[in-house]
């Protein structure tokens, strides 16, 4: 552990509290993309399976079960919630997320530390997390303007995996740890941000509303 | 770097 890591964790936690914070407060989700939601609930799942083969830790186990939980419940507030549901931009979240899902399940099936049902679920989670973000990217540029906790969300989110990186050249000097599948796939989920990260710096620094070309 | 190390992360 290092404190590259257990920054990224808490701000990936705290991206999510900024999204329950808004949706239970404004009871409303309009600007978040369902979509997007609906991938990070699989990547959960399939990357957590392991919680039922693994030994128990203090750390991951809670992280663990906190992501599924929450994101989860994100999903129901989104569907279900009668009023939180009424605020969903549906007709602007338009990208085709089923798209993402089989190209990320053939390359885990081709590229995976090892050839078994857990470990390719977990390749398969991790590639899918990489790309889980589009959909919310698509939404954010067709909205014409984005509220400070969507920004903010979106921000600590793609903060979470840069930090990752950071983690990652760390363990590679410190620990020799080398990592292929999800060095290049934080790579690109990072990559992803950079447009958003360069607008959301942009606006705060202007002190003015955010809002992607 | 073993097995084991792989998945201690999130």
């Amino acid at each position: 552990m290092n404190a590259f890591r257990l920054l990224a964790d808490l701000t990936h936690l705290l991206s999510i509290i900024i999204l329950l914070v808004k949706i239970r407060t404004t009871k409303s989700c309009a600007g978040i993309s369902l979509k997007t939601q609906d991938l990070y609930v699989l990547v959960f799942i399939s990357r957590y399976l392991d919680l039922f083969t693994r030994p128990l830790s203090l750390y991951n186990t809670p992280f663990k079960l906190v992501f599924l939980a929450t994101s989860i419940t994100i999903v129901y507030y989104m569907r279900y919630h009668k009023v939180v549901k009424q605020t969903y931009n549906k007709d602007s979240d338009t990208f085709k997320h089923y798209f993402l899902i089989l190209p990320c399940a053939v390359l885990a099936f081709f590229i995976n530390p090892k050839f078994t049902f857990i470990e390719v679920l977990w390749s398969f989670s991790i590639y899918l997390e990489a790309v889980a973000i589009l959909p919310q990217l698509v939404l954010l540029q067709s909205s014409s303007n984005i509220d400070n906790l969507t920004g903010n969300y979106v921000f600590m989110l793609g903060a979470y995996r840069a930090l990752y990186l950071l983690n990652w050249i760390y363990r590679f000097f410190a620990e020799d740890v080398v990592r292929w599948i999800p060095w290049i796939a934080g790579l690109v989920q990072t990559a992803l941000y950079a447009d958003f990260f360069y607008y959301y710096i942009k606006s705060w620094r202007n002190n003015e509303r955010l809002k992607l070309p | 770097v073993g097995e084991k190390k792989f998945h201690d992360e999130l």
